[in-house]
C-alpha cells in the first residue's frame, strides 16, 4: 500500500453528493456512495455523515473532460474512471467520476459502489497499491458486490493512517484474509434469522443478508457485540426477540445490541447434562416455540415456553428430519422451511411433510 | 482478402501517444491540486516506464512491449502512481 499523509486530523468526515449520473436512479447512487463509505468505517475510527449544502470535507461529482476548476482532466469513455485527492484543504479529498463512462450496480459497464470505495480510499489518504489483490490497485476489477472488498494490503494501509476500530483488537491477525464468500466451499460456523435478516457467522466475521432485497452487509462480530468470542458454534432467535450465541459449553443471550448481564453461562443451565460440552446448531421453531439443539447425530428438543428441555431427547436427527443424515452445521427457520447446513451445502426442510425439499449450495443466499 | 488494410506505421504512432500521455499522467510527479503549478517531468521516458513495469509487476525492460501496452489499455484510476 502507499499512503499521502498526514490524512485528515479528525474522525468524523463530511461528504456530499454535488451532482448525479443520469445512469443509475439517485436512490442506486446514495446506496453505492454510502455502502462505499461503509467499507472504511468498518476498519476505522472514521465516522462518515452526508450533508447536503455548503463544503464538506468530500465533495463528489460527476464530469466530463475538463470540469470545472480541477487540474486533472477525463478523457472520455474508458481510460481514466475516476480520480480523487488525498485529504486536505480546497479540491483535498475531493472525488471526481468521469460521466463518459457506464455507470451500474451490477457488473456491466462501471460498477459505481467498487470505484467509489477505491476513490474514497485516495481521499482518505491512500495512494495506489501495487497488490493485484488491494482494493487500490489502479485497474478497475469487478468483484461481486457481496464479497468485502478490502484486502489485508487495503486495511493495513488504512489502518496505518487512522489505527483500527475502538473495540477492534489494534493487531491485524495473522492470515487478515476475508472468506470468498462466493467460493464453492465456503462454509459456515452458524445462521440464524434476526428479525427481517439472516445472520451468517465465520471466525471473526458476520454478513447480514436482506432476503428480500438480496443486499449483503459484512461485519466484524466484534463491531456489533464487542464481548462475543470469534469462532461462534451454534446460533438462534428464540421467540422474545433475543439471540442466543453458543460457544463450547457457554452461551450468551442478546437483545436488541446488549448482551443481558450475567452471560456468558453454561449451558447446563438449559438441561443439558454435563456431558454435552458443545452445541453443532440450533434452531426456534416460530410455529412451535420448540427449539432443537443438533450435536452430532442426535438433537434435543427445549420447550421456549416452559423454558425447559423436553423428556425424551435425545433422539436421532436422521430419524425425525429424513435426509438429515451428516452433522448440522448450522440451521435456522426461513418462511416455515428449515435450512440445514453441512460442509458446503444446506438442504431446505419441510417440518411439516418431514422431507427434504431441495438441496443447494451453502452461499446462495448471497446472489453471487 | 477484404481485411482492413493493417497501418503499422499508423499502428505505432497511436502506442508511442498513448504510451507518452499514460506516462505524463500516471509516472509524472504531481504538484499540489490547490497551488495551479506545472507538473515536474524530470525523469525519461525509459525511466518512467520502467517504474510503471515495476510497479504493475511487468517484466522491467524501459520498452513499451505488448505486455505494457495491455496493461496501459485498462480502465483504471486517475490518480497518478507515484506519489504527488
Amino acid at each position: 500500500y502507499g499512503v499521502t499523509l498526514p490524512g485528515w486530523k479528525k474522525n468524523k468526515i463530511t461528504y456530499r453528493i454535488v451532482n448525479y449520473t443520469p445512469d443509475m436512479s439517485k436512490e442506486d447512487v446514495d446506496k453505492a456512495i454510502q455502502k462505499a463509505f461503509k467499507v472504511w468505517s468498518t476498519v476505522t475510527p472514521l465516522i462518515f455523515t452526508r450533508i447536503h449544502e455548503g463544503i464538506a470535507d468530500i465533495m463528489i461529482a460527476f464530469g466530463t473532460k475538463a470540469h470545472g476548476h480541477c487540474p486533472r482532466y477525463f478523457d472520455g469513455p474508458l481510460g481514466v474512471l475516476a480520480h480523487a485527492f488525498p485529504p486536505g484543504n480546497g479540491f483535498g479529498g475531493d472525488v471526481h467520476f468521469d460521466e463518459d463512462e457506464d455507470w451500474t450496480t451490477g457488473s456491466a459497464g462501471f460498477n459505481l459502489f467498487l470505484v467509489a470505495a477505491h476513490e474514497f480510499g485516495h481521499a482518505l489518504g491512500l495512494s495506489h497499491s501495487s497488490d493485484q489483490t488491494a482494493l487500490m490497485f489502479p485497474n478497475y476489477a469487478y468483484v461481486s458486490p457481496s464479497a468485502f472488498p478490502l484486502s489485508a494490503d487495503d486495511i493495513s494501509g488504512i489502518q496505518s493512517i487512522y489505527g483500527s476500530r475502538p473495540n477492534v483488537p489494534d493487531k491485524r491477525p495473522a492470515n487478515p484474509t476475508l472468506p470468498k464468500i462466493c467460493g464453492s466451499q465456503m462454509t459456515f460456523d452458524a445462521v440464524t434469522t434476526l428479525r427481517r435478516e439472516v445472520i451468517f457467522l465465520k471466525g471473526r466475521h458476520l454478513w447480514r443478508v436482506y432476503p428480500d432485497n438480496s443486499e449483503v452487509e459484512l461485519e466484524l462480530i466484534s463491531t456489533f457485540w464487542p464481548t462475543l468470542p470469534s469462532g461462534i458454534q451454534a446460533v438462534y432467535e428464540n421467540m422474545k426477540d433475543q439471540i442466543l450465541f453458543f460457544k463450547g459449553n457457554k452461551f450468551w443471550v442478546i437483545s436488541g445490541h446488549q448482551v443481558l448481564l450475567g452471560y456468558p453461562k453454561n449451558i447446563n443451565t438449559l438441561g443439558f447434562p454435563k456431558g454435552v460440552k458443545k452445541i453443532d446448531a440450533a434452531v426456534c421453531n416460530k410455529n412451535t416455540g420448540k427449539t432443537d439443539f443438533f450435536i452430532g447425530d442426535k438433537y434435543w428438543r427445549y420447550d421456549e415456553n416452559t423454558q425447559s428441555m423436553e423428556r425424551g431427547y435425545p433422539r436421532q436427527t436422521a430419524n425425525d428430519f429424513p435426509g438429515i443424515n451428516q452433522k448440522v452445521d448450522a440451521v435456522f427457520q426461513q418462511k416455515g422451511f428449515f435450512y440445514f447446513f453441512h460442509g458446503s451445502k444446506q438442504w431446505e426442510f419441510d417440518p411439516i411433510a418431514k422431507k427434504v425439499t431441495r438441496e443447494i449450495k451453502s452461499n446462495s443466499w448471497f446472489n453471487c | 482478402s477484404n481485411a482492413l488494410p493493417s497501418h503499422p506505421e499508423k499502428d505505432r504512432k497511436e502506442d508511442a501517444k498513448l504510451v507518452q500521455d499514460y506516462l505524463n499522467k500516471f509516472y509524472a510527479v504531481e504538484t499540489d491540486p490547490n497551488q495551479l503549478g506545472w507538473k515536474i517531468n524530470a525523469e525519461s521516458t525509459a525511466e518512467k516506464l520502467r517504474k510503471m513495469q515495476q510497479f504493475f509487476g511487468l517484466k522491467v525492460t524501459g520498452k513499451p512491449d505488448s505486455e505494457t501496452l495491455e496493461m496501459m489499455k485498462k480502465p483504471r484510476c486517475g490518480v497518478p502512481d507515484v506519489g504527488l
